[in-house]
């Protein structure tokens, strides 16, 4: 089902977004 | 004092919402690869993604959401 494969990739490239977020904004306090 | 989870996503939301107007564009999102270690089309893709209901742009709600998919899929 390419549905399946689709959400598994949003997935990784969700996962990438957040995590660069999540570093870019570590230790500014 | 503590950081929330709430305080987090606004403060991502707006790091994405460059020019605050309370939601985010793939215009917006694409602008971000300067700022991220990520292409324009992964952008897209994160875009995408977030904007399950295809509306063209994204809400603080719509983000929180893809955010704590993304929280509650590392803690499991």
């Amino acid at each position: 089902d390419p549905n399946i494969k689709a959400g598994a990739a949003n997935e990784g490239v969700l996962a990438n977004f957040f995590n660069s977020l999540l570093s870019k904004k570590t230790g500014t306090s | 004092g503590p950081i929330t989870l709430l305080d987090k996503t606004k403060e991502f939301f707006q790091t994405c919402d460059v020019e605050g107007r309370g939601f985010i564009t793939r215009t917006d999102m694409r602008r971000l690869h300067r700022e991220l270690p990520l292409s324009a089309e992964e952008l897209e893709d994160v875009f995408d993604s977030l904007d399950a209901q295809r509306s063209g742009y994204l809400t603080l709600e719509a983000f929180s959401s893809g955010f704590s998919q993304f929280l509650h899929g590392r803690r499991l």
